[in-house]
């Protein structure tokens, strides 16, 4: 199975 | 007090045609350096990423920073009623809770001016870093929005594989498969029609096309796209907006589990 992983896992919320 | 006069106000126009299905709102920000705005898509893994440079104005005046909270959708509609040849003038007192569109036709015979009601949006900034990436793949951008076309007829996901062959996209679905190898073309009559692939090392991710099919309604801003790729990172999917700046889009790999 895939999963979508959100924007957060790779940016720092500023 | 803001004034923003864009002489090419259809720029304005196809900017907003190719957010306005990807968020519903969002922040326009505006600065010294520019116009822009970032927004994340309702589910949090697609981010846009605009910039129009303050130099690509015919008029810039900014006072002091300001963020403009509006609904895409209806500065869409707004927008809409502009002519393509309009020249467009963003309009803001200080403190106001509006924002004044004016549309300028080439011949200054019709001056329109629409107002729009600016919204109080809690949006989440998220600080992108300067990446080095694997692969950086640039190609039409019509070529690159038929095959995000075709294949989501097939599929739900592509898988996108830079390797020293090509790129290539891939999908699978109830019906079958599909593979779509792009080689590096660099000896066509336009530079705009060339493929070109910077690879460092060979990468393969997988995304959702309905992202991408969202991403290619900004192809009327530019003829070329440039995919950048990196196995630990989202992709950027980027359009250069002539003499302006560029609208980016970021989208999360999907994960096996």
């Amino acid at each position: 199975d895939i999963f979508q992983n959100a924007l957060v896992a790779y940016f720092d919320s500023k | 007090m803001l004034e923003l006069r864009l002489v090419q106000g259809s720029l304005l126009k196809k900017v907003l045609e190719a957010v306005k299905d990807l968020v519903n709102d969002a922040n326009f920000d505006c600065s010294a350096t520019g116009f822009s705005l970032q927004a994340m898509d309702s589910s949090h893994v697609a981010l846009v990423a605009l910039l129009l440079r303050s130099e690509g104005f015919e008029h810039y005046r900014c006072d002091r920073n300001i963020s403009m909270g509006m609904n895409l959708g209806n500065m869409a509609k707004m927008l809409k009623c502009a002519g393509n040849d309009d020249i467009i003038t963003l309009k803001a007192d200080d403190g106001s809770d509006v924002v004044t569109f004016m549309f300028e036709s080439p011949t200054q015979d019709k001056i329109a001016d629409f107002e729009m009601k600016l919204m109080d949006i809690d949006s989440e900034h998220l600080g992108i870093p300067e990446a080095e990436y694997h692969a950086i793949v640039r190609m039409p951008s019509s070529e690159f929005a038929r095959i995000c076309k075709d294949l989501s007829s097939i599929g739900d996901t592509v898988v996108i594989s830079v390797t020293k062959e090509g790129v290539k996209f891939s999908t699978r679905g109830d019906i079958g498969t599909a593979n779509i190898v792009c080689r590096q073309n660099t000896t066509v009559d336009k530079p705009e029609e060339a493929t070109v692939i910077e690879m460092n090392e060979p990468v393969s991710l997988t995304f959702a096309l309905r992202y991408f099919n969202s991403f290619t309604k900004a192809t009327p801003l530019s003829n070329t796209v440039t995919l950048s790729l990196s196995s630990e990172l989202p992709v950027v999917v980027e359009y250069k907006i002539a003499e302006m700046g560029y609208i980016r889009f970021y989208l999360a790999p999907k994960i096996e589990d």
